[in-house]
């Protein structure tokens, strides 16, 4: 499973 | 983006504008915990670090800027603005006893031991924790002003949200982060008692107020 790769949420 | 992200994050900005208002309108912080208004202008300041540096879209970036704006006007507005109206009898959690556990996790339990990741950590779990400062002023005051609940319910319904968004991204983008997962239960957790009351007395009119 990917893991966070970039912060895409606020 | 998701329609579960999109809702959370405007049910974030709802409360933030309405505690804003609320303090704007009413020249008043009463019954509003200033230790948590600050615990979540921390938390925006250390997760939004890349704000400048890491662009994502324009959607991102304004919301970050509107999110930190806006803590730090309802902090100003608290501890010096409206200085006089704010209750500091009833806000005594003792903050640091949240600050310093967490900071010590954020060093341990990490996805990458680098400055910029530890520090996206400290603020994913300060802001699970960061309201406990304000459920504990009502529960000692023993009741909250009706915008007030509004504000809370606005502002735990956003991470519910996020929490299936976080299952819909699991499913449709295999992303999964279980840092962000396990804080968001731990942060939505932590509202189901106000939920409770909320639902069962604010929405049949009648106001907030704890059995004392």
């Amino acid at each position: 499973i990917l893991k966070r790769l970039l912060k895409d949420e606020l | 983006m998701n329609i579960f992200r999109l809702a959370g994050d405007l049910s974030h900005l709802a409360a933030i504008i309405v505690l804003l208002l609320k303090i704007w309108k009413t020249r008043s912080c009463a019954g509003i915990s200033g230790k948590s208004q600050i615990l979540f202008a921390l938390v925006f300041t250390t997760r939004y670090l890349d704000l400048f540096t890491n662009f994502i879209s324009p959607y991102n970036t304004v919301m970050k800027m509107i999110y930190l704006g806006c803590a730090y006007a309802t902090v100003y507005l608290i501890y010096m603005k409206f200085k006089a109206t704010y209750d500091g009898n009833h806000d005594t959690f003792r903050a640091e006893f949240l600050v310093v556990p967490v900071g010590g996790l954020a060093f341990l339990v990490n996805h990458e031991f680098s400055p910029l990741e530890i520090l996206w950590t400290f603020s994913i779990y300060l802001e699970s924790v960061a309201i406990l400062p304000q459920l504990f002023m009502i529960s000692k005051t023993g009741e909250a002003e009706t915008i007030t609940t509004h504000y809370l319910f606005a502002l735990g319904m956003y991470r519910a949200l996020y929490l299936i968004n976080w299952i819909w991204r699991y499913y449709f983008e295999n992303f999964f982060d279980l840092i962000a997962i396990v804080a968001g239960c731990v942060q939505t957790i932590l509202y189901c008692d106000f939920f409770y009351l909320y639902i069962t007395k604010v929405l049949q009119g009648k106001k907030l107020s704890l059995p004392a």
